[in-house]
Parts: structure tokens; sequence; C-alpha cells
């Protein structure tokens, strides 16, 4: 993707942080 | 006797409220709360056994590592400990959770992801804020972007949702970007929620309140 398409939101929202499915894995 | 004894040793648990309650103020039945009981009794006794979820524990089940740091986990760990008083007791952990519920308003999930990248809490998601969350999702990721890329990248960002032009985005101007670019909260639902018991049978041990 191209720098001046990336929306800034878009690329924190992939944070690994955010991702909550991570506490249902066993 | 059996079931008072089981019922007086919950109740001593700090933090811990009645799944009737629970389900009442949240998406989630009864059952799910009653599941969702049991993997928080596993993370909340991961690494310090007292049932309560600090925030090692969250970094812990989130990432396998007790000791990485994330400024978004944080955030998320700070936001669910609704007392503030540095951990996740079991209502809080239910009642958070219930905003990533898919049956959930979606207007709760816009404010919670607001307050989230609100990191100074001052009401306003503020452009340095935006470059912050962005330096910290580069610095965990391998993308590498020069500097004058990130400014170009948040400059963007910026313009576009600051209708105003203040030189910060409110809620209305988040609510109308989010409405844009709805994959933004994508991470906001999840899906294993809409049913924990199916999902995750092996937390349901036994029901003990008629639904």
């Amino acid at each position: 993707v191209a720098p001046a398409t990336m929306n800034a939101f878009e690329l924190i929202s992939k944070s690994q942080g955010l991702n909550l499915s991570s506490l249902f894995e066993k | 006797m059996g079931c008072c004894y089981s019922t007086s040793k919950r109740t001593r648990t700090p933090g811990y409220e009645e799944p009737t309650v629970l389900a009442s103020q949240t998406p989630f039945t009864v059952s799910e709360v009653e599941a969702l009981h049991e993997l928080y009794k596993k993370l909340s006794n991961s690494i310090i056994e007292d049932n309560l979820i600090h925030r090692e524990e969250f970094q812990l089940a989130l990432f396998r590592n007790r000791n990485k740091k994330n400024l978004f986990a944080d955030r998320i760990f700070d936001l669910f400990d609704l007392k503030r008083n540095g951990v996740i007791e079991f209502g809080e952990f239910v009642r958070s959770l219930g905003l990533f519920h898919p049956n959930a308003p979606l207007e709760d999930k816009i404010t919670f992801a607001f307050r989230l990248y609100d990191l100074k809490q001052t009401g306003f998601i503020e452009r340095d804020e935006l470059k912050e969350m962005v330096l910290a999702l580069l610095h965990e990721s391998d993308l590498e972007l020069s500097d004058d890329m990130i400014e170009s990248i948040v400059d963007k960002t910026f313009s576009d949702a600051d209708i105003n032009g203040d030189g910060k985005i409110d809620q209305e101007e988040w609510k109308a970007f989010v409405s844009k670019h709805p994959s933004l909260i994508r991470n906001m639902t999840l899906p294993y929620l809409k049913d924990i018991t199916l999902a995750f049978p092996s937390f349901v041990v036994r029901t003990e309140v008629e639904e």
C-alpha cells in the first residue's frame, strides 16, 4: 500500500494489543 | 452444605458479581457469564493467585509474554479497569467485554475506540497522540517507514478526520470518520462472544443459575 493512501487509524487498529481474541486462546 | 459452601466461596472472591446481575446489564446470557467466569478464573490466576487480573496477567494472555510492553494493551487494560484500582475485577471484565459482543450497540463501540485513542484523556484525539500511536504500531511490527512518510500519513488522516480544522478530532468527527471507514472498529467485535458457551465448551463446568 502506498504510504500516502494509508489511513493512520487503519494501521493502528492492526496492533496485536487491540486483538482481544488472544484472550480466548487456550 | 454443598450448595451454600459453593456460593459463599464465590462471594468472597473480590469483585465477583452475580451472573444474573451481569447478564441483565450486558448482551450476555447467564450461561455465557458463567462461561466467562471460567475464562476469568484462568486469566486472573495465571501469575498471582488472587482472582484478579493484573496488568502482567493481561499482557501474558494477549502476548504469551508477561513483560511485553504495548501501548494499546495498556490502554485497553486501563479502560477495562473501571474502578482504576490497578486490577480488572470480574464485573469489570464482563461489562467491558460486553462492548465487544456482536450485539453491543455500535455507538458504544465507537465511543470506546475514541476513548482508547484519546491517550491523554482530553476529550479529543490530537495530532501528537495519533503520531505516537503510529510510532507504537511501527515499533511492534516489521513495517519501517521514514519520518517523512509517517508525517505524511498522519497529516492526511488528520486532515480527513478533523472536519472543522481545529487541530483535534472530537467525538462527532470520530463518529463521522468511522462511518466512512467502518473497518476501523472491526476489532471492537469479537465473534467468539456471540455464543461463548459453544465456542468454549470446556469453560462451562455447570450451570448454577436457572436461565
